[in-house]
């Protein structure tokens, strides 16, 4: 087998608007892990460049273009898994790191644990050198308007559930 | 969310997801997708998985683990996406989607949300798509 890559960008109810910007950007991860692999490149590199060229793209929500939480911030959460010796890295709840999946690889390759949360995540990043960036460069405008209109209709992510899907708009997920 | 699973050519598979979360999330809250078995899996005996969906369901069905297991057994890899998402739906009403490949090479996607972009490359071609039935 030559290499083998497949990414997604999201399963929910995307917006028209951002059809084109979506497929544009999936198609262009795929052919990113592909030149890794490609290259003689690891399949955990792959997954990484691929990944990092997603949450880097507003389009998605991952990394630049995350959703906002109740208190308008953006926590994050990576997870980067070894298929070779079932290693896995992850990082929850991080703030202020352009790429959570570099540190998720870096928790993996670099410590005895699975996962880092909160603090001592980006605590851990600042500590590989992973540079903090201000919170507003990861937000975009329709993650404001989409958190004042969801602010409107719930105070729980279990209430999104189960309003009439009339009235909500059109919402992503995990 | 966004996700990657990958077969190199040494035979070795990994996965990676990543998500900002749900919108007007509680904040502290965690769902799926950095935890191993749920947001993804890899196993170089199986194959490696990536999913994506409403985080509390995928982590009470461990979606993605499910995803490989059932990919052991032998079935095609989407049809393995595809049985664990009904799955999924039956038993806690979750929707979602996943891509996948196989230690063989072999590609899988499938979603039970009105849309998912999804793209992958092999033999040096990329096929790509996001509706239904694409």
């Amino acid at each position: 087998v030559g290499g083998v890559v497949v990414v997604h960008g999201g399963a929910w109810d995307i917006p028209q608007h951002l059809w084109k910007a979506s497929m544009e950007g999936v198609k262009a991860a795929a052919r990113c892990g592909y030149q890794v692999v490609g290259g003689g490149g690891s399949a955990v590199e792959a997954v990484e460049a691929a990944v990092m060229m997603l949450e880097d793209n507003p389009a998605f929500d991952a990394g630049t273009g995350s959703v906002l939480t109740l208190e308008e911030e953006v926590e994050m959460d990576a997870l980067v898994m070894s298929g070779a010796g079932l290693q896995a890295g992850a990082v929850a709840a991080i703030k202020n790191v352009k790429n959570p999946v570099k540190v998720a690889r870096l928790v993996m390759e670099k410590t005895p644990h699975v996962m880092l949360a909160g603090e001592g995540a980006n605590h851990f990043a600042a500590s590989h050198g992973i540079t903090q960036v201000p919170p507003d460069t990861l937000v975009t405008p329709y993650a404001k308007q989409e958190l004042e209109i969801m602010k409107k209709y719930s105070t729980s992510v279990d209430t999104l559930f189960n309003v009439s899907p009339q009235k909500l708009p059109q919402s992503g997920h995990d | 969310t966004v996700g990657c699973a990958v077969l190199d050519t040494f035979c070795h598979t990994a996965c990676a997801t990543s998500t900002g979360g749900i919108t007007a999330k509680m904040p502290g809250r965690v769902g799926d997708t950095p935890v191993p078995g749920a947001g993804g899996y890899a196993d170089d005996q199986v194959g490696a998985v990536s999913t994506t969906g409403h985080g509390e369901s995928l982590l009470k069905v461990c979606l993605a683990h499910h995803i490989v297991t059932t990919m052991a057994t032998g079935m095609p890899v989407s049809d393995s996406i595809q049985r664990s998402l009904e799955y999924m739906g039956q038993r806690v009403s979750g929707c979602g989607g996943a891509v996948a490949v196989s230690r063989c090479g072999e590609v899988g996607f499938a979603f039970t949300t009105p849309r998912m972009p999804w793209a992958y490359a092999k033999d040096n071609q990329l096929h790509y798509g996001m509706h239904p039935r694409e």
